[in-house]
């Protein structure tokens, strides 16, 4: 079998300036993935759940990305982190939610996998397994971007004008040029 | 949303995806993304799936999950699963999302009803990528 590595950096009405910051995020994804999948020297090729994680934990640390680092905000200005990663063999899965301040909820997701009989964490529990197994709690609001923050001024003036928000956006369009409150 | 699927030369397949939600959410909201069979699914028997757009219609319809049951059940390939359970998922609750698939066999699946959605892979050395629909672009790994 051929290996391969496959990213999505995220869907929704995304801004032409936002394009060419993910565009060059999910290659460096990739260039950091596939080195788990295709041996290079002196290091022997890793797994697809080595290379999924490595993909993705480079995106959550660019800010281009709703994840990690440059994620949304909530209406109380928080960041809320969530993620799930599997693996095809024995469907063995570490899921997470309602992290914060921590860089890779990836990672943890896969020390859930890893090192509890459970799959699923969330909240105060899972932020107090993430600590104890080693993961770094940033300084609050560390996460933040001012995109973040834009976008979510701009998703409160919708509301405030009655526009319907249901689809909210699931992409930072900040500066998005026209206002249109653009589905998901 | 962020997101990633890989096949290895053994033919294991994991998917991954992480994300903060979508902007304004209520404090406490829960996504798509960590649930199985919604945000992230992977079996070496059916293949991976990570999806990202609209996470509260995700997870309604299911869109992992329906994607590995049209390739099972429908035998269909990944890029035709992806594009039609997408295009279901739009056209019967109307919120808007994507996925990227690998099938058993390492044939991919890209499809998306938003605007836009950024996507790439790599293979035989090559990365190809892109983010609007009929667009793709190329250069060396």
């Amino acid at each position: 079998m051929e290996p391969i590595l496959i990213v999505h950096g995220g869907a929704g009405n995304i801004t032409d300036a936002r394009c060419p910051g993910k565009l060059n995020g999910m290659k460096q994804a990739l260039r950091a993935g596939i080195k788990h999948l295709i041996p290079t020297e002196g290091l022997s090729a890793g797994s697809a759940l080595d290379a999924v994680e490595a993909a993705v934990c480079i995106m959550e640390c660019d800010e281009n990305f709703n994840a990690g680092y440059g994620a949304c905000l909530n209406l109380e200005e928080k960041v809320e982190l969530e993620a799930s990663i599997m693996e095809g063999g024995e469907l063995k899965a570490g899921c997470v939610t309602l992290l914060h301040d921590i860089m890779h909820p990836i990672s943890v997701a896969r020390c859930v996998m890893q090192n509890t009989k459970h799959t699923f964490l969330g909240g105060v529990a899972a932020q107090k397994f993430a600590l104890e197994h080693g993961f770094e709690q940033l300084p609050e609001d560390s996460l933040i971007t001012e995109d973040a923050r834009l976008a979510l001024k701009e998703f409160k003036e919708c509301q405030a004008k009655g526009l319907d928000t249901t689809f909210a956006r699931t992409e930072l369009d900040a500066n998005q040029k026209s206002n249109e409150q653009g589905p998901s | 949303t962020v997101g990633a699927v890989a096949i290895d030369r053994n033919g294991n397949i994991a998917a991954a995806t992480s994300t903060g939600g979508i902007t304004g959410k209520v404090s406490g909201r829960i996504g798509d993304t960590p649930l199985l069979g919604c945000g992230t699914y992977a079996d070496n028997l059916l293949g991976g799936v990570s999806t990202t757009g609209h996470g509260e219609t995700i997870m309604r319809f299911n869109l992992a999950q329906k994607i590995m049951g049209k390739i099972r059940y429908e035998k269909k390939t990944a890029q035709v699963a992806t594009e039609e359970a997408c295009k279901e998922m739009t056209g019967r609750l109307i919120g808007t999302g994507g996925a990227i698939t690998i099938d058993p066999q390492g044939q991919l699946g890209i499809y998306w009803t938003s605007q836009r959605m950024g996507w790439a892979y790599v293979k035989s050395g090559e990365i190809f990528y892109g983010i609007d629909h009929g667009k793709q672009l190329k250069e060396p790994l």
